[in-house]
């Protein structure tokens, strides 16, 4: 996955998201992909969840699967995920939860702070405290100067990685690697989507722009299933299915 | 180029989406939270059914690639319905209005619920 959080220079907040899912599921050789990600494009869904026939959030999720990986709550905060690779990963929780220790399922989740928090802090403090059963990295916004990556250990926050405009750190770009450490080099697509921010500037972000670094491979890649567009200020949510046709690294 | 991974310039022009990157927009659904959870998602299983018995058709076999004996999904259809109560509301009984109204097993929608932690390992 890739996720980025960016603050043009009016102060309006852009968040966009490639969502990558399933590596090593199976290689379908006659379409040049991979078996589970072609399975699971048809399932793409952008929901509005309501209640009295008013939006409490928008997420974007995969049909039958209830919890939330994406989504946006207008005016208040955008959220994604990105999946986090740990040796003391999820298999591991799952047993400790089985065995009644209380952590929170990751999409579960998020689905809970999009339909119940309402504010940036609240979502930040639940997303940094709350147990988990498997790791991952939380990428919040809020408003003009409220972004963040959380990178979550099952029991607890790592490090919380905060956006800092007036030092000149306009966006926040995260992967599936800690961002103190150097991307695994066969799987680097920090470097080139950091390349595209750069050149594209604060001045000329903007929805479009963004989705244009997404569009770069290998920000692009086999494995990306949908791209998510979001902006807190105006609620907008768009979601495109993806393709990536050759030449393109399998992840 | 000569080494991986493949990068090309940065893009530039590419929206609105169109071409061979873009396979089409996701589609718009309503869920209402003021319905009882386990009939929350009719809707959406009514229209997508096909595609989610596909994607479980494709991760079983994916799974019966590596344990031919069917041990695994034996395991899911009949061990995991166990966990449902124990998995928070309202998304157990979500989960239960999605496998009444798909007709898969409920074993198979917990797994696809819990796919993320499970992929971890």
């Amino acid at each position: 996955c890739t996720s980025i959080i960016a603050e043009d220079e009016k102060g309006r907040m852009f968040h966009a998201r490639n969502l990558d899912f399933g590596l090593f599921l199976g290689w379908d050789i006659k379409h040049s992909t991979w078996i589970v990600n072609r399975a699971l494009k048809p399932l793409v869904l952008n929901l509005d969840f309501q209640k009295r026939n008013k939006t409490v959030f928008k997420g974007v999720t995969f049909a039958g699967y209830v919890g939330m990986l994406t989504g946006i709550k207008s005016n208040i905060f955008t959220l994604s995920m990105n999946e986090r690779y740990s040796l003391d990963g999820g298999f591991m929780g799952i047993l400790e939860w089985i065995f009644g220790v209380n952590s929170s399922w990751v999409g579960f989740l998020m689905r809970s702070v999009l339909e119940n928090a309402t504010s940036y802090k609240e979502v930040k403090k639940e997303l940094v405290e709350t147990k988990l059963i498997a790791p991952a990295y939380f990428i919040l916004g809020g408003k003009s100067g409220e972004a963040c990556v959380i990178t979550r250990t099952r029991e607890d926050s790592m490090d919380v990685w905060e956006l800092d405009v007036k030092q000149g750190m306009w966006y926040l770009l995260e992967t599936n690697y800690d961002h103190w450490n150097q991307p695994m080099f066969l799987d680097d697509r920090r470097t080139p989507a950091m390349k595209c921010m750069n050149r594209i500037t604060q001045k000329n972000i903007s929805l479009p722009t963004l989705y244009d670094v997404l569009s770069t491979k290998p920000v692009l890649n086999k494995l990306t299933t949908y791209t998510a567009l979001m902006s807190v200020d105006d609620g907008t949510l768009e979601t495109y299915l993806r393709d990536c046709p050759n030449p393109c690294m399998p992840w | 180029q000569d080494i991986p991974p493949y990068t090309e310039d940065c893009r530039t022009g590419t929206y609105p989406p169109t071409g061979p990157t873009f396979k089409g927009n996701a589609s718009w659904y309503t869920i209402n939270l003021d319905l009882p959870p386990e009939e929350r998602w009719n809707k959406v299983i009514k229209d997508k059914k096909k595609e989610i018995v596909n994607l479980m058709q494709v991760i079983k076999d994916l799974v019966e690639a590596f344990d031919p004996t069917g041990q695994v999904i034996r395991l899911v259809d009949y061990k995991l319905p166990i966990l449902l109560d124990s998995l928070p509301y309202p998304f157990n009984e979500e989960i239960q209005g999605i496998a009444d109204a798909s007709g898969l097993p409920v074993g198979e929608v917990i797994f696809y619920n819990i796919f993320y932690e499970l992929s971890c390992l």
